[in-house]
């Protein structure tokens, strides 16, 4: 599966 | 933007601001560990390298520059003021960096979503987070006597792990494909380092003595 966590936790 | 993250971003920035003003109050850091601090400040500058690359929003460039700007300044006050760094028990610190961001540096290299510069540094900055609280703890056992702040620092370190854990259960639930295990196991990790602290606190606090912990 594509991966596209964004990283919008800090 | 869950209630449990907010309350969870919210408990981490109060346990920073409480450290750097207590620092900046008192010109005193007896009993912090400026290695945990120090690790922090690298896990705050591998974890927001996207900061010059990506924008999510106010809320979440704000914080993180807050981060940065704390984890950096309480090292500062720890080093270089001249009153505050005479307090720094430097014998008791002892825990060496390399054992902690060593294994880190080659645990992201062998484990993470995307082999790019970014990301891994970004899974070392999960992977050095979990653990960077282990000088800290280490130096409370030493210790023992640990004063309200000290002490208060750590629980609500210890919270906001748990608030995002809550988080983590709810995005499950509720975004359709919030799976990030490396995240998940680094937090969980994280997290259950503080269970034993958190049973002196919550035992000191319900007799109403000062904390201690065992020897």
């Amino acid at each position: 599966r594509h991966y596209d966590y964004d990283h919008d936790e800090l | 933007m869950n209630i449990f993250r907010l309350a969870g971003d919210m408990t981490h920035l109060v346990s920073v601001l409480v450290l750097l003003l207590k620092i900046h109050t008192i010109k005193s850091c007896a009993g912090i560990s400026l290695k945990t601090q120090e690790l922090y400040a690298l896990v705050f500058t591998t974890r927001y390298l996207d900061l010059f690359t990506d924008y999510i929003s106010l809320y979440n460039t704000v914080m993180k520059l807050i981060f940065l700007g704390s984890s950096f300044s309480i090292v500062w006050y720890i080093r270089r003021h001249k009153i505050v760094r005479r307090s720094y028990d430097k014998d008791q610190d002892t825990f060496r960096h390399y054992f902690i961001v060593l294994p880190c540096l080659v645990l992201a290299l062998l484990i993470h979503h995307k082999f790019t510069f970014k990301e891994v540094m970004w899974t070392f900055s999960l992977y050095l987070e979990a653990v960077a609280i282990l000088p800290q703890l280490v130096l409370l056992q030493r210790t023992r006597n640990i004063d309200n702040l000290t002490g208060q620092y750590v629980f609500l370190l210890g919270a906001y792990r748990a608030l995002y854990i809550l988080n983590w259960i709810y995005r499950h639930y509720t975004e359709p494909h919030y799976v990030h295990w490396i995240t998940w196991i680094a937090g969980i990790v994280q997290t259950l380092l503080y269970a034993d602290f958190f049973y002196y606190y919550f035992q000191s606090w319900k007799n109403n003595v000062k904390l201690q912990l065992p020897a």
